[in-house]
């Protein structure tokens, strides 16, 4: 463990909290992607499949527990208990289009061809995309609400530090692993103008408004 | 080995 790694997990538990919260509180979705919260559950889901049969540390161990319920309580929140408040109007990107190439990716570039490798190189590349549905639907929308926008600041910033923890394993361990790291790059990219916004305009206050 | 791809990242 390093410190790019755990202020990179800690930011990304606290973006899944920012947007449980948010819902919970403003009992309201709006404004956030419900096919995005869809694929991050599969994301946890086919890469955390070892969570029962390899044991690593206490903290991995109860950081994917949480993961994974937190996901799977966000589309519960968002697809049952406020769907009232869905937007599925603007929430329309065809998520087929990730899973598909995704999956069909997995089988062909991996380490080893066993279910449990496939599972989680295919978790690996669906995460880079993951998030094009909310951008898309802030695109769609033109604005998104603070709290969105750091959770989309907190989410985009752990990726982000994932690449320098593999830098700094690299330097220290001198090894890398180059569909992780391929795919955190473009991940951590489809971030750039969003992280531009956040910058630009979050921190001074305003609204985060895409221009039209 | 676990640290060899990364495994031990969550």
């Amino acid at each position: 463990m390093n410190i790019f790694r755990l202020v990179g997990d800690l930011s990304h538990l606290l973006a899944i909290i920012i947007l449980l919260l948010k819902i919970w509180k403003t009992r309201s979705c709006a404004g956030i992607s419900g096919k995005s919260q869809i694929l991050f559950a599969v994301v946890y889901t086919t890469r955390y499949l070892d969570l029962l049969t390899t044991y690593v540390s206490a903290y991995n161990t109860v950081m994917k527990f949480v993961f994974i319920v937190a996901s799977y309580a966000t589309v519960y929140l968002m697809y049952v208990k406020f769907r009232a408040t869905y937007d599925h109007n603007h929430d329309t990107f065809r998520i087929e289009f990730l899973l598909v190439p995704c999956f069909i990716l997995s089988l062909l570039i991996n380490h080893e061809f066993t279910v449990l490798e496939v599972m989680w190189t295919f978790s690996i590349y669906l995460e880079s995309v993951a998030i094009l549905p909310q951008l898309f639907l802030v695109s769609k929308t033109g604005e998104a609400e603070s709290i969105t926008s750091h959770y989309l600041f907190a989410l985009g910033s752990y990726r982000a530090l994932y690449l320098l923890n593999w830098v700094y394993r690299y330097m220290a361990e001198d090894h890398y692993e180059l569909i992780a790291i391929v795919s955190g790059v473009v991940q951590t990219v489809l971030y750039c103008d969003f992280f531009y916004l956040y910058i630009t305009k979050v921190l001074k206050g305003k609204k985060l408004q895409l221009p039209a | 080995d676990l640290e060899k791809y990364y495994k031990d990242e969550l």
